[in-house]
C-alpha cells in the first residue's frame, strides 16, 4: 500500500469520524443530507458483498466493517434517534434517490467488466459513489449557514477522492497496475464534483470568513 | 487475476 492510498483511506475515515462526532456529541445533524448518507450505505452494502468470502488483509476487512457500520449508524441516527432526527432539514433535503440509483444501475448492467451478479453490483457501487455526494452539495447550497463540522466533512470526503487519484497514478507507474477504466472514470467524475466546493472552501479559509456557497 | 487486483481498494 502506498502513501497516497493510506492517506486517502485515513482522510475518508476522518470524514466519517467528524460526521459521527457531530451527530453523537452535539446531537445535531443540521446541514447533513440523509439522502447522501443512505446512498453511501447502499454503496458500501453493494460493494462489500464479498467481505466475508474474499479475504485481502485484516486492514481491509476492518476498514470495510468501519465504513459499513458507520454509514448505517449515521442513517439510523438521522431517522430514528429521538433528538438527532429533530435537527434534520427534511424540507431542504429534497433530492430524489431514484434519479441517481436507477441510471447508475442501468449503466452498471450495460457497462461492466463481467456480467455476473457480484461484478454488476460492484460496478453499480462505483457509479453510485461517484454521484452520491450530489444531494449533500445541493443541501449545502440551500443552507445559508454551513457549520464548521459539516464543511470539514465534505472537505475531507473530497480530499479522500483526490488522494485516491494520486494513488492510481502512483500504482500505474510502480506496479504495472491493471487499468480499470470504470474505476478511473467514475473516480475522476466524483472528484470533479467537489471542484466548486473546494474553490469556495479555500476562499473562505484564506479570507477567514464563514463558508457560504453562492445561490 | 488482473480483474481482482483493484478490489484491494476500499
Amino acid at each position: 500500500m502506498n502513501i497516497f492510498r493510506l492517506a486517502g483511506d485515513m482522510t475518508h475515515l476522518a470524514s466519517v469520524l467528524v460526521l459521527l462526532l457531530k451527530i453523537h456529541t452535539i446531537k445535531s445533524c443540521a446541514g447533513v443530507s440523509l439522502k447522501t448518507q443512505e446512498l453511501y450505505a447502499l454503496v458500501f452494502a453493494t460493494r462489500y458483498l464479498d467481505i466475508f468470502t474474499h479475504f485481502i488483509s485484516i486492514y481491509n476487512t476492518l476498514m470495510k466493517l468501519i465504513f459499513l457500520g458507520s454509514s448505517f449508524s449515521i442513517v439510523w441516527y438521522m431517522r430514528r434517534h429521538k433528538i438527532v432526527r429533530r435537527s434534520y432539514d427534511k424540507e431542504q433535503d429534497t433530492f430524489r434517490h431514484l434519479f441517481l440509483i436507477l441510471p447508475c444501475f442501468l449503466l452498471a448492467l450495460v457497462i461492466n467488466e463481467r456480467f455476473t451478479f457480484k461484478e454488476v453490483m460492484w460496478t453499480f457501487s462505483l457509479y453510485l459513489e461517484a454521484v452520491a455526494i450530489l444531494p449533500q452539495l445541493v443541501l449545502l447550497q440551500r443552507t445559508r449557514n454551513i457549520d464548521n463540522l459539516t464543511g470539514q466533512y465534505v472537505f475531507l470526503l473530497g480530499g479522500y477522492r483526490a488522494l485516491y487519484i494520486l494513488n492510481w497514478i502512483y500504482r500505474y507507474f510502480t506496479e504495472q497496475h491493471f487499468v480499470h477504466w470504470i474505476t478511473w472514470i467514475s473516480g475522476l467524475v466524483q472528484t470533479l464534483l467537489y471542484a466548486d466546493f473546494f474553490y469556495y472552501y479555500f476562499h473562505s479559509w484564506k479570507n477567514n470568513e464563514k463558508l457560504q456557497l453562492p445561490a | 487475476s488482473s480483474n481482482d487486483d483493484v478490489k484491494d481498494e476500499l
